[in-house]
Parts: C-alpha cells; sequence; structure tokens
C-alpha cells in the first residue's frame, strides 16, 4: 500500500 | 505540481535561507529558538528519509538535500559556532510535550503501518508544532528582530500556500492526504496571531513586534 502512496510533496 | 505549491515551497526555502545568512552574517543567534531548529531538523531528516528509497524528480530531490542541509548548518551555528550567543534562558519550551503525544499519535493515525510512513507521519505532526518554542520564546523576550518576523511571516506563508495547493489537487487531480491537510490547517493556525502583528506593526513600522 505504501508504494502506491507516494508522497510527491517536500 | 502547480503554482502555489511552488511559490510555498520557495517561500520555505526563502525562509530557511533568510535564517541562515541572518545568524550567519550578525555571527550571533540572539532571539532564535535553537530548539525549534533542532525539531526542524528532525522534520526533514524523518520526513525525506525516502530519498534512499525512491526518486520523484530532481527538484524533489535537490530541494530535501537543501533542506536537510540548512536545517543541520542552522543548528550546528546555534549549538556550536555561535553557541555563546545562544539565548537559553528564554528558549525553555518543554519540547518533550510535543515530541512525545506527536510520536504517539503518528503510530495511531496513519496511511500504512510500515516504518518508513510512520516516520512520515510523524514529521508531518511534528513540523505542525515545531515552531512553537520560537513563538514562545519571542512571547516570553517580548520582542523579535524584523529579520526574525520575515522568517516568520515566510515559514507560515508556506504551509498557507500549500492548503491552497491541496485544495487545487484536490479539485484537478482528486487527490488529498487528510493527514497532511489537518496538520497543515493546524500550523498556519498557529501563525495567525504572529500574521496580525506581522501586519499591524509592518505597517507602522517599529522594528519590533510585541506579541500579547
Amino acid at each position: 500500500e505504501y508504494d502506491i502512496y507516494k508522497h510527491d510533496e517536500l | 505540481m502547480n503554482i502555489f505549491r511552488l511559490t510555498g515551497d520557495l517561500s520555505h526555502l526563502a525562509a530557511i535561507i533568510i535564517l541562515l545568512l541572518k545568524i550567519w552574517k550578525t555571527r550571533s543567534c540572539a532571539g532564535i529558538s535553537g530548539k525549534s531548529q533542532v525539531l526542524f531538523a528532525l522534520v526533514f531528516t524523518t520526513r525525506y528519509l525516502d530519498l534512499l528509497t525512491s526518486f520523484i524528480s530532481l527538484y524533489n530531490t535537490t530541494m530535501k538535500i537543501i533542506y536537510i542541509g540548512c536545517a543541520y548548518a542552522t543548528v550546528y551555528l546555534i549549538y556550536m559556532k555561535f553557541k555563546a550567543t545562544y539565548d537559553g534562558n528564554h528558549d525553555t519550551f518543554r519540547v518533550e510535550f510535543l515530541v512525545v503525544p506527536v510520536g504517539g499519535l503518528a503510530f495511531l493515525v496513519n496511511h500504512d503501518f510500515s516504518p518508513l510512513e510512520i516516520l512520515w507521519t510523524f514529521s508531518i505532526y511534528l513540523e505542525s508544532v515545531a515552531i512553537l518554542p520560537q513563538l514562545f520564546m519571542i512571547s516570553k523576550t517580548g520582542e523579535a528582530e524584523t529579520i526574525t518576523t520575515h522568517y516568520l511571516f515566510f515559514l507560515g506563508l508556506y504551509r498557507a500556500l500549500y492548503l491552497i495547493n491541496w485544495i487545487w489537487r484536490f479539485y484537478f487531480e482528486g487527490f488529498f492526504d487528510m493527514i497532511a491537510i489537518v496538520a497543515g490547517v493546524v500550523q498556519t493556525i498557529l501563525y495567525c496571531d504572529f500574521f496580525y502583528l506581522y501586519v499591524t506593526k509592518g505597517e507602522s513600522g517599529s522594528n519590533k513586534i510585541n506579541p500579547a
């Protein structure tokens, strides 16, 4: 699940 | 990427650079809360561990490295190089009252119970309260240097711009991250009192703000 949920913000 | 997030990141970068240059040029960290800067270094360290695991973009990676570098440089200047000018008597906020509840909350409320995600959540929650020691110190000394108020203004503005970025992304991309949004709202609210002083005192041109 974590991989799907990428944090693309700083 | 949208204009609000880009402006927000640049505002954040400006705040970090303003503070670092202020301490470096004046060779003094008077009026600066070392505790808040340690918390920010902790925020960046726990949030940007994904530098080691995933690549998002050159911009993302570059900014993360700059943030971490500046944060640790600032902590170094405060606690080592210009230690003599550190005002420990006024920097007395009990940060354990922030770190422990935030740590517990990160375990209870998160998107995924994996180490990286727990640390990311911890960093989001911690960032929303990391400025409290600084605001507390200013309320204790009863004043803040002009440059420090600019630092706080850009730091507060960055997360306010992120709130607009999240509205934008929800509307155009259907993306929203409740954890980041709630923490971002709390973080921005903590600056409201300061924003009011910054705008009202700024107009009167007085070189110091005196939070009530």
